[in-house]
């Protein structure tokens, strides 16, 4: 038996809208630790790994590891039935073919339930290698996602340059050559406007913009983002999801032909 | 000219 149940049904709903546009379907991987989801996109271009721990629930209860295959398109319909407050709980019995999720007023008076048909999904699972990288950037969520915006319209690709002044986003094209520096912060009131640079060595990677946009779905999950970088290995951005457990990317770079 | 790698040439399968 395993059953799951979050308060707040908004929490699965920015995790669902976080990777449906890379993924149109994962395997849930559910044990007494939590739930982990780890899945390429089509193209094999990038990674995500998703894990929610057991204790960041509400109720956790996994009597035998399973894996539930799911149609992420599906999932999302589902999820659109939900208030945001509702409580939600998913549960399926041990080898069972489908998964119920159900929904709960914050009052009680109105529950709803929907049983959705699981797949079989024959999915690679890829060993990640500890990495020591050279620079680890934390910066505010929605200013990463403003400069992937902004830059995406000048080129396919953005050229991330850190170093111990800071981090540079650029992109080159037709028009022209974009430029945007973050410099550290100093003090600041709010530790999630704060922009802070971890760095060994400088780093200067390229990137497709057209991913980097994928992964700014995950905004609305955490005022920070965390990207981390190395000569040569895919960039890891990583967003926390509060009590619960994170979300990450893994890119690949572009490199020389 | 830069080209896009693939994730696989970077992780292991297991």
């Amino acid at each position: 038996m395993f059953e799951a149940r979050l308060g707040q049904a908004t929490i699965l709903k920015k995790i669902l809208d976080a990777i449906k546009d890379l993924l149109t379907e994962g395997t849930f991987d559910c044990s007494d630790s939590g739930i982990q989801l780890q899945a390429m996109d089509n193209s094999h271009v990038s990674l995500v790994s998703l894990t929610l721990r057991s204790d960041g629930f509400d109720k956790f209860r996994c009597d035998r590891n399973i894996s539930m295959g799911m149609n992420l398109g599906s999932m999302a319909k589902i999820l659109k039935c939900a208030n945001n407050e509702d409580n939600v709980t998913m549960k399926a019995q041990d080898n069972a073919d489908t998964v119920t999720i159900m929904f709960e007023s914050a009052n009680q008076e109105k529950v709803s339930d929907y049983e959705m048909k699981l797949m079989n999904l024959d999915q690679e699972h890829l060993g990640i290698p500890e990495t020591e990288y050279s620079c680890v950037v934390r910066m505010p969520s929605m200013e990463f996602a403003r400069i992937c915006r902004d830059l995406a319209q000048f080129s396919e690709s953005v050229v991330i340059c850190c170093t111990k002044e800071g981090v540079k986003f650029t992109a080159s094209g037709d028009v022209g050559t974009a430029n945007i520096k973050l410099a550290q912060t100093g003090s600041v009131d709010k530790e999630e406007e704060s922009v802070s640079i971890d760095m060994q060595e400088p780093v200067t990677l390229t990137f497709a913009c057209r991913y980097l946009n994928a992964f700014t779905k995950a905004t609305p999950l955490s005022t920070q983002v965390q990207l981390s970088m190395c000569a040569d290995v895919p960039l890891v951005v990583e967003y926390a999801i509060k009590d619960l457990g994170y979300i990450r990317y893994y890119l690949a770079p572009k490199i020389e032909d | 000219k830069k080209i896009q790698g693939s994730i696989r040439n970077y992780f292991t399968a297991k």
